[in-house]
């Protein structure tokens, strides 16, 4: 039986995508396309949570609204895309 | 459909556009159009109209850039986020961005665009074979200037069509030197370079000097990317270098090892663990006119849909017969309102054509005698009235009949008058009207001296004149090689004469004599440059030449020049 192979993963130079995690992945994406704007409400601004800019981004996406960082939500981000945010500010 | 807060839109229907520079990946031809094709999507559906700049400020600048590329939202590299618009409104407002770190084709891989040789600017033929080898990209095998090339057929030693790659050595774009060559070696502040370099510019580009001494003549252009160039990284333009040692391991094709994302990279250099230099493989890139239609979109007022269909949705798919969805049309509709002019007419009884074939050069008298019965006019015939034309993606011929436009498809036929802009007329069943033919039928013409009507299907043909038919008879009776599955398209070409197309040739029918003038077969591409090598639909209206692929057409004029592209469901079926 072959050994798996060990896959090392390396810093390519001139890469502009940096290796992220996941969750920085998604944090990224829900604040560049526009989900976790700052609400203003009675005169206090707050961050729209995780779990709320996440199920925006699935309903906008058409994905089961789970409010986790769900496999397709990921997937979903890492598809190639238009830049412009998807909720407005 | 979303429109932007305060439903941003321009407040004038006459819109312009500038191309601010191109991107190597494409020819600048094929991004012209990708880019009219992506604006014609809006006017099609909206009172609309796009003009082309070539200087000065236009409501939409277009320009491709790098990661940092002067306004606040920098691009990412390769893949992710591939583009973005303004919405409409002065200075940046409107304009358009494509980053340039993405691999621009039309959606399936490299488009590669010939020059010189003798294909007339065809596009490469992928795979091809060359001296019994084949070859999936642009080589220079066979030469000793080390110019790419490739051959625009399958077979290069039987048909000897070739052109050549775009290369650094052949031409530039951009700059300053109108497209010339690079000079190698080249001083560029005091040091030699004998290939393209990104020195010098923070955009990323890469350029040569055009003579050998930048510094003193200033002359430089922009390197198009070889078809074998990677993509992004830290080599662009540069070819995989294989075998290359990565980690100490030997790799002879391109490899994923080394990253997370899964993407395809190789080395430029023996050694990635030496020099480090590596970039992407080339793979099937992005469609530039889905893209841009989308783009396009926003800088004409619309947000992201969340249809997962819609062309506004934020994400990229690549479809292969595009059509604006029903939301894109109704949001954009919303801004500026439907296409004026008339609406499309439904299916409605035909009437009799005695009237209907305008052209005085084409009634002059015959050797033979006209038909003494008059045609049968066709009535619409409820074969299946949910069959919308506008729908299709192709016919199975187009061809003009008694002045009339008619699209063939399935059994069924429909018409388009000449003379109105009412939308198409049917569907009419083919059994009524000429009983003895097939359901496809793949080319056909009306021969203008006799009237007789001729269809082709296979590799048999009927000719009809009134009601009167003679055949099936085989094509091999007109001289036609048996080899030849189907006649695809028919040109007029004077009285008597009829250009018959298959596959990339064509041939001239002497109609009175029933045969195959000598000197053919020729070369569609070599006698009808810049239309496509493989039109599925052939024919003359209105003394131009159409050549039909898909939705397309290309329409010829009687210089042989394209003059226009368009779609056949608007400018020709008229939905």
């Amino acid at each position: 039986w072959s050994l798996p192979l060990k896959s090392v993963f390396v810093t390519f130079p001139g890469d502009i995508i940096k290796n992220m995690t996941d969750m920085e992945v998604a944090e990224s994406y829900l604040d560049k396309y526009g989900y976790t704007k700052k609400e203003f409400r009675s005169g206090f601004q707050s961050m729209v949570s995780t779990s709320k800019a996440l199920k925006m981004m699935q309903r906008q996406m058409g994905l089961e609204e789970t409010g986790e960082l769900d496999k397709p939500t990921l997937d979903a981000m890492k598809r190639p895309r238009c830049g412009v945010p998807d909720v407005a500010n | 459909y979303q429109t932007f807060e305060g439903d941003l839109k321009w407040d004038h229907h006459d819109i312009t556009y500038r191309i601010l520079n191109y991107s190597p990946d494409m020819g600048s031809s094929l991004t012209d159009d990708a880019f009219a094709r992506a604006f014609k999507v809006w006017s099609d559906v909206t009172p609309l109209t796009f003009t082309r700049l070539f200087d000065g400020t236009a409501d939409i600048m277009i320009s491709f850039g790098k990661a940092n590329h002067g306004d606040p939202y920098p691009f990412d590299g390769k893949d992710g986020l591939l583009a973005h618009a303004y919405p409409p409104g002065e200075g940046i407002q409107g304009d358009a961005h494509f980053d340039d770190d993405e691999y621009w084709t039309l959606g399936k891989g490299p488009v590669v665009t010939t020059s010189y040789g003798n294909a007339n600017g065809a596009l490469c033929h992928f795979p091809f074979t060359f001296e019994g080898k084949s070859y999936t990209t642009c080589t220079t095998d066979g030469r000793e200037d080390n110019l790419p090339w490739c051959a625009t057929t399958a077979d290069y030693t039987r048909d000897k069509k070739y052109g050549f790659c775009p290369s650094e050595l052949l031409n530039t774009f951009g700059g300053n030197a109108d497209g010339a060559p690079c000079v190698f070696p080249f001083v560029f502040l005091g040091n030699k370079y004998d290939s393209c370099t990104t020195e010098g510019r923070n955009d990323g580009y890469r350029w040569c000097a055009t003579t050998d001494n930048y510094d003193r003549d200033t002359k430089y252009g922009f390197c198009p990317s070889r078809d074998t160039a990677v993509i992004g990284g830290n080599s662009e333009g540069e070819p995989c270098h294989f075998p290359f040692v990565f980690l100490g391991k030997t790799y002879d094709s391109c490899t994923s090892e080394g990253r997370g994302d899964g993407k395809l990279w190789c080395g430029t250099t023996a050694s990635y663990d030496d020099d480090q230099k590596w970039g992407f493989c080339p793979d099937s890139g992005y469609s530039l006119f889905l893209v841009a239609a989308h783009e396009f979109g926003h800088a004409l007022g619309l947000d992201h849909s969340n249809i997962r269909d819609a062309l506004m949705y934020p994400m990229y798919s690549y479809v292969e017969d595009f059509s604006l969805h029903r939301d894109d049309i109704e949001g954009i509709q919303y801004l500026y309102g439907s296409k004026t002019g008339p609406d499309p007419t439904p299916p409605q009884p035909d009437t009799p054509t005695t009237d209907s074939y305008p052209d005085p050069d084409e009634t002059e008298a015959t050797d033979e005698p006209e038909p003494t019965e008059p045609t049968t006019t066709a009535t619409p015939h409820p074969v299946d009235p949910t069959k919308d034309p506008c729908k299709f993606t192709k016919f199975d011929t187009i061809t003009v009949i008694e002045g009339e436009l008619h699209f063939f498809k399935d059994g069924n036929y429909w018409k388009t008058s000449s003379r109105s802009d009412a939308g198409p007329k049917g569907p009419f069943a083919v059994s009524e009207k000429w009983p003895a033919l097939p359901a496809v039928i793949d080319s056909a013409f009306e021969d203008l001296l006799t009237r007789k009507l001729y269809f082709f299907s296979g590799t048999r043909f009927w000719v009809y004149t009134g009601k009167s038919v003679l055949g099936p008879r085989s094509i091999e009776k007109l001289g036609l090689p048996s080899s030849i599955q189907k006649v695809e398209g028919a040109l007029q070409r004077g009285k008597g004469k009829v250009l018959l197309f298959s596959g990339e040739n064509f041939w001239r029918l002497d109609v009175k004599a029933q045969s195959i003038d000598k000197g053919y077969p020729r070369y569609t591409d070599v006698v009808f440059g810049g239309v496509p090598s493989d039109a599925h639909d052939v024919f003359q209206y209105k003394g131009h030449s159409y050549f039909c692929r898909d939705r397309f057409y290309w329409r010829m004029n009687s210089q042989r020049q394209v003059d226009r592209v368009g779609y056949v469901k608007y400018d020709l079926l008229k939905c």
